[in-house]
């Protein structure tokens, strides 16, 4: 029962944290399949993907020029809809090259 | 500094690019869209050493696609979605290659507010600065802001750009005269008398660029066989003075004057006997025998030396030059003589009481339009067209609209164009109507400005505009003129 509830808790919470992670992954701001590994950690390394996830959400927001708040607000939605250049914001795909 | 160069750049800054063989836009017209990607090209061209050249070549450093969903890269589209587009940086195969979202409503003109749609132009001059080797910026308002941010009609490229595409390949270099492969320095003769035998310096003139290419034979075209021009032996090639050559001493002008007729000769007169080209069937119009009645010397007769022109057409294969109620002839044997005559000697169908003619251009169908205030006149050969004149309103053209400025048949697209004022309209032949999306704004045709003179197609198939006593020559394809300033009419067309 809790997985069921933590799944379906998780699933609302994950479709925005898909959503939002896609976002992350196709512009360079997470490297690509770290959430999959972040769902199968636990204890330590769950809290340390917690963090680069909130790095990610903070380096998006100062990068888009809106508020840094870390957290999946109406201005990172606002800006995660907008048109923009389907390249990444930063090289990280392609070994970080600068 | 807040752009990001990416690492790549290109190690050779004449860039060629080219539209893709396979992936052309769906929606867009593709002639309208490659013009509006080589203003976006233009953007970075003018900020930098980087010249870009057209090419029909998938073989170009910058190919341009449109594509949808996967398209055979790790960037797939999202449908007419946020994604709009994206680029390669610098290097070989796609290195370089900018592809658009075909799903995407791409707009190739400024949109107005209301309207949905995502600016072709706007995005292009982002893509190509990917091509360029430019990351994004996280300065609001720069080109490279990874977010669509629109763009204004009358667009500079952002300081923060700028700084970014001259990093990697310096500023623009001003053209000097002696950068034009073509300039040659006019010796001047010593001014010092020499007691021994010297060689004349021989001046070697600016040889114009216009003649660059010019093969030892003068060619025109031949009506009877298109294929086969007509060789004529070359008179001597011509070369304008560039504008810093000093002026000619008085002397050597007068020479030239006394070649003009000392009076515009009676139009009683009996045709010029000069040895005309026979044109065995060519229904060039001759010129009616002029009435009995004979007016006085009009002080509107224009100095064929220095005026500008009302309108310029290539009809017939032969070039007439218009100015208040008169005309020159040029044909393959340079400016007939006797010229300038009476508009209505050659055209009797136009107003008696003309003072000018607006402008006057060649259709397909061979008719000769002449646009005179709000009204056409049609003409087959020199016979006024039943029904004509007809009131500009017939073409679609818009009731307030009082004169055309210039009009041709353009031969990068063979569309018709008519210029007026700030705008220009393409006018279908079939449909015999402007097309629906006009006018638009001339700033279109880089370079000439608004309220041109005249425009035509010359023999050498590119475009000049005329304004005032000087012309362009323009770049069909970068849609721009070829040299900033104007060259002078006179030197170049009636051979002053």
């Amino acid at each position: 029962a809790p997985a069921r509830t933590r799944t379906a808790r998780n699933t609302k919470h994950n479709i925005n944290e898909k959503t939002v992670k896609n976002y992350l992954e196709t512009f360079g701001y997470l490297e690509k399949g770290q959430l999959e590994v972040g769902n199968l950690l636990m204890g330590d390394m769950a809290q340390s993907y917690e963090d680069d996830f909130r790095i990610a959400i903070k380096t998006l927001q100062q990068f888009g020029g809106i508020p840094v708040t870390g957290e999946i607000d109406a201005a990172t939605k606002q800006l995660m809809r907008q048109r923009r250049c389907g390249r990444p914001d930063r090289e990280l795909h392609e070994g970080g090259r600068h | 500094k807040r752009f990001a160069k990416q690492g790549e750049m290109w190690k050779h800054t004449n860039l060629t690019w080219s539209m893709s063989s396979r992936l052309i836009p769906s929606q867009l017209n593709l002639h309208e869209t490659r013009h509006v990607l080589a203003r976006a090209l233009d953007v970075w061209e003018q900020a930098s050493r980087l010249t870009f050249t057209e090419v029909n070549s998938d073989e170009a450093d910058i190919v341009v696609s449109f594509a949808r969903r996967n398209h055979g890269d790790a960037y797939p589209f999202d449908g007419r979605g946020s994604i709009l587009a994206h680029a390669f940086f610098p290097g070989s195969g796609r290195g370089g290659d900018a592809h658009f979202d075909d799903d995407e409503l791409w707009l190739l003109q400024p949109k107005n507010d209301d309207e949905e749609g995502t600016s072709l132009f706007a995005v292009a001059a982002h893509e190509f600065g990917h091509s360029l080797g430019l990351s994004h910026s996280s300065v609001k308002g720069a080109l490279m802001f990874p977010w669509y941010q629109g763009i204004q009609p009358n667009f500079v490229l952002p300081e923060d750009d700028r700084h970014g595409i001259q990093d990697m390949y310096g500023p623009k270099v001003k053209k000097k005269w002696a950068d034009n492969p073509n300039y040659r320095p006019i010796q001047t003769p010593p001014t010092t008398t020499t007691t021994t035998t010297t060689t004349t310096t021989t001046r070697r003139p600016y040889i114009h660029y216009h003649d660059r290419h010019h093969t030892n034979h003068r060619h025109d075209y031949n009506p009877r066989n298109p294929e086969k021009p007509n060789y004529y032996p070359t008179p001597p090639t011509y070369y304008p003075i560039p504008p810093h050559h000093p002026r000619p001493t008085p002397e050597t002008t007068t020479r030239s004057v006394t070649n003009r007729p000392a009076r515009y000769p009676n139009v009683g007169h009996e045709y010029p006997s000069h040895p005309r080209p026979n044109y065995p069937n060519h229904n060039v119009p001759k010129a009616k025998p002029s009435p009995t009645v004979r007016p006085t010397p009009s002080s509107d007769i224009p100095d064929t030396c220095n005026t500008s022109y009302d309108a310029v057409a290539l009809i017939r294969g032969e070039l007439f030059i218009f100015k208040n109620r008169y005309h020159w002839r040029i044909g393959s044997q340079g400016r007939y003589p006797q010229y300038p005559i009476e508009i209505s000697r050659m055209w009797s169908g136009l107003p008696k009481d003309l003072t000018h003619v607006d402008a006057v251009y060649e259709r397909p169908d061979k008719k000769i339009a002449f646009f005179v205030g709000r009204k056409l006149y049609l003409f087959d050969s020199q016979y006024l067209v039943r029904g004509y004149p007809k009131p500009l309103t017939h073409l679609g053209l818009p009731e307030s609209l009082e004169k055309i400025d210039a009009a041709m048949v353009w031969g990068h697209n063979d569309k018709t164009y008519f210029y007026s004022g700030t705008m220009y309209w393409k006018f279908d032949e079939e449909e015999g109507r402007v097309e629906l999306d006009y006018p638009r704004d001339m700033s279109m045709w880089k370079g000439v400005g608004y309220n041109i003179d005249s425009v035509f197609q010359w023999r050498d198939g590119k475009t000049y505009f005329f304004k005032g006593k000087g012309f362009w020559k323009f770049n069909d394809l970068h849609m721009r003129v070829e040299h900033e300033r104007q060259l002078p009419s006179a030197t170049f067309w009636m051979k002053c």
